[in-house]
C-alpha cells in the first residue's frame, strides 16, 4: 500500500500542476474573448476589468456535494515544461497589455490557448483515471481490512 | 518574461496609478478563477459563481496593494491565500447556510456532545433521535439536509470549539494560518490531531472520514466502495463530522 500511496502522491502533484494551469488557460481565454467582444462593440478596458466577475464565471461548472473531494493544496504545484515553451501561454504579460495587442495576434493567441487548454484537460483527465484507479485499490484494501 | 512582470510591479509601486494597478489586476486575475473554482466546489447553486469571483478580486487587489516585491517570496502563493481568505470571509459574513439549517445543525451537534459526555461513547442514531424528540427517519432526513464538504465546510470543521470566531479554534491553535483552512488541514500537526480523533470513532464513520479526508475520494466514490447509496454516505459523513467536531472541541 505504501508504494501505491507514493505513486498516488506523485500523480497528485502533477494533477495539481495541470489543474492550476488549466484554470489559468481557461481564464485567459475568457478574458481575451471578452476583449475581442469589447473591440467589436466598443467600451473601455476599465469596464472590462469591472466585468471580470461575469467574464470569469460564465463557463464555470461546479461539482455537486457527492462529487466534491477534500480540497487539494492550493499552490501552483510542480513546474511543467514543454519543448516549445508553451507553458508561457499562461504566464506571459499578454493580459497586462491587453488593449495594445494587435487584432490578428489577439485571435491567434485565443486559438493557441484553446489548443493548450484542450491538451491540459486531456492530460488532467488521464491523470484522474490513474489516480482514481489507485485510490479505488487503496480504498478496497481499507474496507477489507476493517471487515477482517 | 520575469523582467516584464518586474517592470509592471515597479510601475505600480513607484507611480501608484490606477492604470498600472489595472494592468496587474488583469495579469493576475486568472488566479481568482482558480481559487473561486476550488472554494465553489460543493457549495449550493444559490451562491453565484460571479459573486465568489468578485469577492476574490477584492482579495487580489488587497494582495497587490500589500505585496512587497523586494521581499523575495512568490506573489502567486501570497495572492492565492489572500484571495481564498477574502472569499471565505465574505461567505462567513453573509452566512451562506440558511438559518433553519444552521439551527438544526447546532441542535444536533449539542445532542451529540451531551450524549457523548453522558454515555462515554458514541451515541447510536436511536439515542440521538430521542434526545432531539425526532423519529429515526426524521433524523436521517435532517442529516441529509446538512452537508459538510468543500473548502468552506473544512473551515467550519477546523473551527470546532468556537462559535463564529469567538475563541481559539483547533485551526488557529495549530496552524496559525488564520483563514486558510486548506493550509491548516495540510499541516502535519493538524492531520495528526484529526487522524487521532478519527481513529477513535466507530468503524463505519472512521472509514468514511478516512477515505474522504486521507484518501481523497468523493462521497459518491466512497458509496461505491462501501456498497451504500450516495444519500446514505452523505448522512454518515454528516453524522461523523458532528461526532468529530464534538471530540475536537473538548
Ligand atoms: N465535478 C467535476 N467535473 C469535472 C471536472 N473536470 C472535468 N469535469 C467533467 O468532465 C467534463 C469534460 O471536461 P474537460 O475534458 O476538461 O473539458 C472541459 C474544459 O475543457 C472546458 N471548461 C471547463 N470549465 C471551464 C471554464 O470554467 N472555462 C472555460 N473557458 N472552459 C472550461 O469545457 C469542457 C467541458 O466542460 P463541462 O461541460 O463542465 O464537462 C466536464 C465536466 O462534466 C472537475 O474538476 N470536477
Ligand atoms: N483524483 C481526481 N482528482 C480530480 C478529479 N476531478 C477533479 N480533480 C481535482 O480535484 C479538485 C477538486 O475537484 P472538484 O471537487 O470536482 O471541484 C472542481 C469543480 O467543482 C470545478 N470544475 C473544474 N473543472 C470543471 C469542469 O470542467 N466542469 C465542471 N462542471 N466543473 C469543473 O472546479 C473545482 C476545482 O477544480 P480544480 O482546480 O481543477 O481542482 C480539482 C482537481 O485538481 C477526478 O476525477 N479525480
Amino acid at each position: 500500500v505504501d508504494e501505491l500511496r507514493a505513486m498516488k502522491a506523485e500523480c497528485n502533484d502533477v494533477e495539481n500542476a495541470l489543474s492550476y494551469r488549466r484554470r489559468l488557460a481557461q481564464a485567459r481565454i475568457e478574458i481575451l474573448e471578452a476583449e475581442h467582444e469589447r473591440r467589436a462593440l466598443g467600451g473601455t478596458v476599465e469596464d472590462l476589468v469591472k466585468d471580470l466577475p461575469r467574464i470569469l464565471s460564465a463557463e464555470s461548472g461546479r461539482s455537486s456535494i457527492t462529487d466534491t473531494r477534500v480540497p487539494p493544496p492550493d499552490s501552483p504545484g510542480v513546474e511543467l515544461h514543454w519543448p516549445d515553451g508553451r507553458e508561457q501561454l499562461v504566464a506571459d504579460t499578454t493580459l497586462a497589455h491587453l488593449p495594445l495587442l494587435p487584432d490578428d495576434e489577439l485571435e491567434s493567441t485565443i486559438e493557441r490557448l484553446h489548443a493548450f487548454e484542450r491538451e491540459l484537460s486531456e492530460l488532467r483527465h488521464r491523470m484522474h483515471e490513474v489516480i482514481d484507479a489507485v485510490e479505488g485499490e487503496i480504498a478496497e484494501r481499507q474496507v477489507a481490512g476493517t471487515a477482517g | 518574461s520575469a523582467a516584464e512582470i518586474a517592470e509592471l510591479w515597479r510601475d505600480y509601486k513607484d507611480g501608484g496609478t490606477s492604470h498600472a494597478r489595472e494592468r496587474l489586476i488583469l495579469h493576475y486575475s486568472p488566479l481568482v478563477k482558480f481559487v473561486a473554482g476550488r472554494v465553489a466546489a460543493g457549495l449550493p447553486q444559490n451562491i453565484e459563481q460571479s459573486d465568489l469571483v468578485s469577492y476574490g478580486i477584492f482579495g487580489l487587489i488587497d494582495a497587490i496593494d500589500k505585496f512587497d516585491p523586494g521581499r523575495g517570496y512568490k506573489f502567486e502563493t501570497y495572492a492565492i491565500s489572500r484571495i481564498k481568505g477574502a472569499i471565505i470571509d465574505e461567505l462567513r459574513s453573509i452566512d451562506w447556510v440558511p438559518r433553519s439549517v444552521r439551527a438544526k445543525a447546532r441542535a444536533i451537534e449539542r445532542a451529540y456532545s451531551k450524549l457523548e459526555n453522558e454515555l462515554r461513547r458514541s451515541p447510536e442514531d436511536k439515542e440521538v433521535a430521542t434526545e432531539l424528540g425526532l423519529t429515526e427517519d426524521e433524523l436521517a432526513t435532517t442529516l441529509g439536509q446538512i452537508s459538510f464538504v468543500g473548502v468552506v465546510a473544512l473551515d467550519e470543521l477546523l473551527s470546532a470549539g468556537s462559535e463564529r470566531g469567538s475563541g481559539a479554534t483547533v485551526g488557529d491553535t495549530i496552524a496559525g494560518s488564520g483563514h486558510d483552512p486548506v493550509a491548516a488541514f495540510e499541516s502535519e500537526e493538524m492531520r495528526q490531531v484529526l487522524a487521532d480523533a478519527i481513529n477513535r470513532m466507530p468503524d463505519r464513520e472512521r472509514l468514511v472520514l478516512t477515505l474522504y479526508y486521507y484518501e481523497g475520494l468523493t462521497l459518491a466514490e466512497i458509496g461505491n466502495v462501501l456498497g451504500v447509496t450516495e444519500s446514505r454516505v452523505c448522512q454518515i459523513h454528516t453524522k461523523a463530522i458532528f461526532q468529530l467536531r464534538s471530540r475536537l472541541s473538548e
